[in-house]
């Protein structure tokens, strides 16, 4: 399993590395479980703010009015009013920083507007031409500042107990603590570590983690610790902050064990492989294996819900043109699904039972975002959507080969746009290679 | 009016102070509780 050195780097410039030209930040509004993800609705090109005059001249702290000339992600690129085509002077900001305001809101606290100095001259009544450029033009919603901080609570707490994949056995669960929420992101320390060393880090929202008594729930292994007692200040954390998934029909045509697939590998986020069903546990979670990477003993199983994202019917990978991975040690290449199940003796997890919806994401190929490298999860790295398949995503990481990219689903919660690290306070990997250039 | 959307725009008159004084003007702004 590759992974990644951490660069533990401030200062990346996503407004240098994004740029006038036609490199675009995916939309706010692809990503629903981030802050304003819900609420971002129409904001784009030509909405007008008020925002800090850095050209004031003056002591103290003056505003003044600057139109969003391009979105990307949470951050904008800003024009100040009164430079028209001029860009010489326009700057990148995050517009959910608490210095971004509506146009209105200098006025509702008693501050006048103030132009520019190197404007100044340019008009003689600045009273007219305000009234000419912003009648008629959009700004934000007069609470938009209290959604953006409402939008930034998080109902997981320090302490709080939750059922988490066993990072070191992927095939059981095992009790965590929360021990650090940010943005929605959680850092884990497993039940029994005693330094706070052995964590695990995943968003809230990920199929990853569940509430306690999950796992003897629905049949899943889990690791029984030798902690008896909760510790003062430990709870569980309630079922109703956890991902919901669908509730399925099991009682007909349903999953059965040695059923074949084609599945994301866990272990390699960059293939999909032959796979198996393994197990059929209750509540449509299934255990999965990769063909010829099994352990013996099961202990490299994983669990997938039935309408999970990450697993397809055979046959999947050739209509859609993505490589397969075949089962290691298999040499009758190209790999055919017709001779391996006569080969095998299995057949094929009906087509029926797997979840075809696509949402309607608005991604596009080429977008930039900020993306966590699921097989370093505490990593929230610089990237790109290279490809697209249905709801599927091909992420590539910049700066890094193609070798790290991965696939990951349109509604991941492991996706952000640009600007959410800024905002929320994680740090963030830059691109692997980069110029001075895209340092602030 | 602005292009149609899921979300609702409303005019509202937004008032506007300068160093020559206070006017308003007539804005759009979407409404969130839609």
């Amino acid at each position: 399993v590759k992974s990644k050195t951490v660069i533990p780097v401030k200062g990346f410039d996503w407004g240098r590395y994004i740029g006038t030209g036609d490199i675009n930040g995916a939309p706010v509004g692809c990503f629903k479980h981030v802050p304003m993800g819900t609420s971002w609705g129409d904001l784009a090109e030509g909405v007008r703010v008020e925002v800090p005059n850095t050209d004031s001249g003056l002591p103290m702290k003056v505003y003044w009015i600057a139109g969003v000339i391009k979105l990307a992600g949470n951050k904008a690129l800003l024009r100040y009013e009164g430079f028209d085509g001029d860009s010489g002077r326009d700057f990148w900001c995050n517009i959910c920083v608490p210095d971004i305001h509506p146009v209105g809101w200098c006025a509702a606290g008693g501050k006048p507007l103030v132009p520019p100095k190197s404007i100044q001259h340019k008009c003689t009544n600045w009273k007219a031409f305000l009234v000419k450029c912003l009648t008629g033009a959009k700004t934000l919603p007069i609470d938009f500042s209290t959604k953006v901080q409402q939008s930034m609570q998080f109902p997981f707490k320090k302490l709080m107990r939750v059922e988490v994949v066993d990072k070191t056995h992927l095939c059981r669960t095992r009790v965590a603590l929360v021990e650090q929420v940010i943005g929605g992101r959680l850092r884990l320390v497993y039940e029994e570590c005693e330094d706070g060393s052995d964590d695990f880090w995943c968003h809230m929202y990920s199929p990853l983690i569940h509430s306690i008594g999950w796992s003897r729930g629905i049949g899943h292994r889990f690791k029984r610790s030798d902690v008896s007692k909760k510790l003062d200040g430990q709870v569980d954390a309630p079922g109703q902050l956890f991902a919901k998934v669908k509730d399925v029909d099991q009682s007909g045509e349903w999953f059965k064990d040695g059923m074949k697939l084609e599945a994301i590998d866990p272990l390699n986020l960059s293939a999909i492989c032959v796979a198996t069903v393994r197990k059929v546990l209750a509540d449509g979670y299934l255990m999965i294996g990769i063909d010829g990477s099994e352990a013996a003993d099961g202990s490299d199983w994983f669990c997938y819900h039935s309408t999970s994202p990450s697993i397809f019917p055979a046959g999947f990978c050739e209509i859609n043109t993505i490589e397969l991975t075949p089962p290691r040690g298999y040499t009758k290449l190209p790999f055919r699904w017709f001779d391996y199940l006569r080969e095998t003796g299995s057949v094929a997890a009906p087509v029926k039972l797997f979840n075809k919806e696509v949402p309607n994401h608005g991604f596009r190929p080429g977008m930039k975002l900020e993306a966590v490298d699921l097989m370093e999860p505490r990593l929230v790295c610089v990237a790109t959507v290279t490809r697209i398949v249905h709801r599927l995503l091909r992420i590539h990481f910049d700066g890094w080969e193609d070798e790290y990219d991965q696939w990951v689903d349109c509604e991941s919660p492991d996706l952000y746009p640009v600007g959410w690290c800024q905002l929320t306070g994680y740090q963030l990997q830059p691109p692997a290679v980069l110029g001075e250039f895209y340092w602030d | 009016a602005p292009e149609a959307s899921g979300r609702k725009w409303e005019q509202k008159q937004v008032q506007i102070k300068t160093l020559e004084g206070e006017f308003s003007v007539t804005m759009w702004a979407s409404d969130d509780k839609k």
